[in-house]
């Protein structure tokens, strides 16, 4: 399974993560 | 030929630079036009969306993944014999990596199937939150990520797929799409056009609920309306701080507090949203006014952004809020149940717009938000908590594909016009089969 998320956000939004990585529920994806 | 090969001499002319660049601009326009091409759309303008990938994509695709997948969820539903549970879903979880120590209940005999223990829960406290703006909603591995160009989103490097053909366009009067509204059995209600929310017959001061009673932060203004940033309206910097000063009325109105008591529900409900609210930035009577975008249209100094995040047989299936949002309305696609492995996401074109799923689509801090669950064959059940009527993966006739049902949230909350939820708050999972 799978989840997209889309969303608008301020141009300079930064995502921390990279293509790969393992994430936990609630984890920062980015800010 | 032979002797003209290795005897005629070569000589080399510089090339000027501006020919060299025209070749370029020619290259990638004959490269995009072609790609333009390939879009088969149909009498609306809609692209069309086809099965696209090598033959043994095809050769899948001719299985029957929607069956298959039932009968999985059914196998994996009949109850395992007592005796059995600790060793077989041992053994599940050792093949696939999950980690028993953070389950909840941990005791493997009080999982009656597999099915049952792949949608586990977790202790409390076994996943921190980050103080982020958006956070992970899932257990799982970051497939991809970035920004959307031109409506199209990408899956794997150089393939993309629409983003209208993965939330839906609003097509008004559309025999395919049919639209609820999902009723909430909430006796709570906005009283007229004043910051006044009606709870079971008791008024609460929306100005109070909503933080007036924080210390304001100078500068912090609402960001999200351009009305609301020329008032004077300050907001408090601090999510967690805002949360600690939330506090209930006791008395707004004529009542007692010992009346008050047997209200506690609407009232925990009524503080849940408004902390959702405190925490978007927002001031509710503005909110009111407003509704989910399709995320075509962004504000100025905005961009789209997306992340994909897959989950292995092993993760925790369940999904939680990724920030502070309120879900307006929610679209299900019936469609195929491809497996959605980095495997079949690199050869499937169009993947995740041919799979059912589940666009969740509202608004947050900074503008349209939209989460969207995507199912596959071995995990074809898409639960969402708060919306008891929806049902995936059923037997019956096919809708076309790219249609969807719709339920609008508005009656959930008359405070944000939607379901409100704040991050990492549990919003719904998926099952197996």
């Amino acid at each position: 399974s799978t989840i997209v998320l889309v969303f608008e956000a301020p141009s300079d939004f930064e995502f921390n993560i990279h293509a790969g990585d393992k994430v936990k529920v609630g984890q920062a994806l980015g800010d | 030929i032979m002797t003209a090969w290795s005897e005629t001499p070569t000589k080399w002319y510089p090339l000027p630079l501006a020919v060299g660049a025209l070749l370029l601009v020619a290259l990638q326009y004959h490269k995009k036009s072609k790609r333009a091409r390939e879009v088969d759309v149909n009498e609306d303008g809609l692209e069309v969306i086809k099965l696209k990938g090598p033959w043994h994509v095809h050769v899948i695709g001719a299985l029957p993944l929607r069956n298959m997948s039932r009968l999985w969820g059914y196998v994996n539903s009949l109850e395992l014999p007592v005796w059995f549970r600790p060793y077989g879903l041992r053994l599940y979880a050792y093949a696939f990596g999950c980690n028993l120590d953070e389950i909840e209940p941990k005791d493997l005999r009080e999982y009656p199937s597999l099915g049952a223990f792949f949608y586990r829960k977790l202790k409390d406290g076994a996943r921190p939150v980050d103080p982020a703006i958006l956070v992970s909603p899932a257990d799982g591995t970051i497939l991809h990520f970035g920004t959307i160009q031109e409506s199209r989103v990408e899956q794997v490097k150089g393939i993309t797929y629409s983003l209208d053909a993965l939330l839906g366009v609003e097509r008004p009067g559309s025999p395919s799409s049919m639209t609820t509204v999902v009723e909430h059995n909430r006796d709570m209600s906005i009283v007229d056009d004043r910051e006044f929310a009606n709870v079971n017959g008791i008024e609460y001061s929306l100005e109070q609920l909503i933080g007036s009673s924080s210390p304001p932060t100078p500068g912090t203004t609402t960001p999200t309306d351009s009305n609301a940033s020329s008032s004077s309206e300050t907001l408090p910097s601090s999510p967690t701080t805002e949360q600690e000063n939330l506090h209930i009325p006791h008395k707004v109105g004529d009542r007692t507090d010992a009346s008050v008591g047997s209200d506690r529900n609407a009232e925990e409900t009524l503080v849940h949203d408004a902390s959702v609210a405190l925490q978007m930035g927002v001031k509710p009577s503005l909110e009111r006014k407003r509704s989910a975008t399709s995320g075509k249209h962004v504000r100025p100094g905005n961009s789209l952004f997306f992340t994909v995040i897959y989950l292995a047989p092993g993760d925790y299936h369940r999904f939680h809020s990724p920030t502070a949002w309120v879900v307006e309305k929610r679209r299900h696609f019936m469609g195929e149940l491809f497996s959605v492995s980095p495997w079949m996401a690199k050869r499937l074109e169009n993947l995740f717009v041919l799979n059912e799923r589940v666009a969740l689509l509202g608004r947050w801090k900074h503008g349209f938000f939209g989460m969207v669950p995507v199912g596959a064959t071995n995990v074809g059940s898409i639960k969402i908590n708060f919306d008891q009527d929806l049902r995936t993966n059923v037997r019956g006739k096919r809708a076309p594909p790219g249609t969807y049902t719709e339920a609008v949230y508005s009656a959930a909350s008359p405070l944000l016009r939607g379901q409100p939820l704040v991050p990492a708050e549990e919003m719904g999972g998926f099952c197996l089969g």
